[in-house]
């Protein structure tokens, strides 16, 4: 049974992408057969995974969706390019229930000969989004522990509520991931203190630290798993994968 | 007269707010009567000054925009508060010419009595953003030194041509700011030398420090100049504001 995991956060710069990527990585090489979807205007999962956009956007086009699905360099991933187009579609798509079902229709068809599915998201509580947590199974919500992750999180969880709502049963929480994790900082060490007072076993255990062979990793077309195995950075994101299975079977 | 800046940037995190409350605090020690519009649902920019944001938001609701502006603990320093109700706003708002027509009636109605207007916007190429970009003089992209940050680059300056297309004359590059900035990493360097590179004169001379005493000062609802004077983030800040009052004059 496929799982669709919703990688989301209105907070920009937080490490959606770069958990998309280095999670889906690590499915894969655990054999699971993985699929990153990305419905982000930036194509920034697509970039950093060594691929292009595509010209049209695969959700939106007609036709098969598996025709748009692409192999990566990586045994076992495979993933649905981003389209730089999307923005005018963003602009179109209203949050419309017909527009959800035909999207998440689609996603459903094309995944099934998958194990993992991961769906990198836009900066935004718009349309995308609501589209990607209408789909999934999980949500799965990096931040950063500085000042302005909190107030990001109430506005975050309310819309996650809501869709939660219209279908009981479908979506939950997949976890919170705190990410870029300095143990220098009494800032750092004081938002995770407050995530896990919070939040407490909504939030993974791993934590991701900052560590420059993450961010290095995407100019190279590879997730730090590649680029970096023995790597701070990656080593965290193998736990994460990990803790992300074990919690399946829990 | 009044110089609206919008500071925008589709990629997240990359420093629009704190670069919007740390270069407005710098023009209001400097004696310019300045005002800060948060146009991003997240409300970071209002909550970063010690404000809470408004229930229904300024450039929606009727009436007259001057009675939202709020003084700030800054002297010489105003805010138009941001609105969470914004996202389904944001949702509503198509790119209509007509949108656009009423938000700049209003904010050149609200702005007389200012020197300086900066916009915060939030990480999206959408009608916010737009909307914002077409209200404005000036536009300053803040940008981290990491590998996604040209990438989004090229998107922002296709749709601010756009905007400078629909209405010649009106809109300038203010600048390309890097922030985050940290000397010790070459993947730091490099992004570095690539901006300079490629954009010549519109990259600012100044750049912005990693230094955490940015990071903690919006949590004190403070600027960094006044959170920490004498720390590397405010002696940048400074400098930028010197910078871009040079420019103008020059
Ligand atoms: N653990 C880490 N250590 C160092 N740098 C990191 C780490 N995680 C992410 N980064 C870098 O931080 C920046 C932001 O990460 P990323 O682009 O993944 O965030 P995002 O939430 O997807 O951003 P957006 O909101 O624009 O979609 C990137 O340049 C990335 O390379
Ligand atoms: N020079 C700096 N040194 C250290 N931390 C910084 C610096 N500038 C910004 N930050 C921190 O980095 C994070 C991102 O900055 P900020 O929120 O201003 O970016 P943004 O572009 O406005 O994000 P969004 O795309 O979500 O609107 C914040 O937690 C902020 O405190
Ligand atoms: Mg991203
Ligand atoms: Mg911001």
């Amino acid at each position: 049974v496929v799982r669709t995991l919703c990688v989301a956060n209105q907070k920009g710069g937080v490490g959606k992408t770069t958990t998309c990527i280095n999670l889906a990585a690590g499915f894969a090489k655990a054999g699971y057969r993985t699929l990153v979807v990305d419905l982000d205007p930036q194509c920034n999962a697509t970039s950093g995974m060594g691929e292009s956009p595509a010209s049209d956007h695969p959700f939106v086009r007609e036709g098969r969706l598996p025709e748009a699905i692409r192999a990566t360099r990586v045994p076992g991933l495979s993933l649905v390019p981003g389209c730089r187009e999307w923005n005018a579609i963003e602009m179109l798509m209203r949050w419309s229930a017909e527009d959800m079902r035909v999207l998440r229709r689609r996603l459903e068809e094309a995944s099934s000969v998958f194990d993992e599915v991961l769906i990198d998201c836009p900066p935004s509580l718009g349309g995308l989004t609501r589209a990607a947590l209408s789909a999934a199974d999980e949500v799965l919500m990096p931040i950063q522990c500085e000042y302005f992750a909190m107030e990001g999180l109430t506005q975050m969880i309310h819309v996650i509520r809501e869709v939660m709502r219209v279908e009981p049963g479908r979506l939950e929480f997949g976890g919170i991931l705190m990410t870029m994790y300095d143990e220098r900082l009494e800032l750092t060490r004081e938002v995770e203190r407050e995530v896990r007072e919070f939040f407490g076993e909504i939030a993974f255990e791993t934590v991701v630290p900052r560590d420059v062979a993450v961010a290095e990793a995407p100019s190279h077309g590879m997730s730090v798993l590649d680029y970096g195995p023995r790597t701070r950075g990656a080593r965290a994101y193998v736990e994460l994968c990990m803790e992300v299975l074990n919690r399946d079977e829990g």
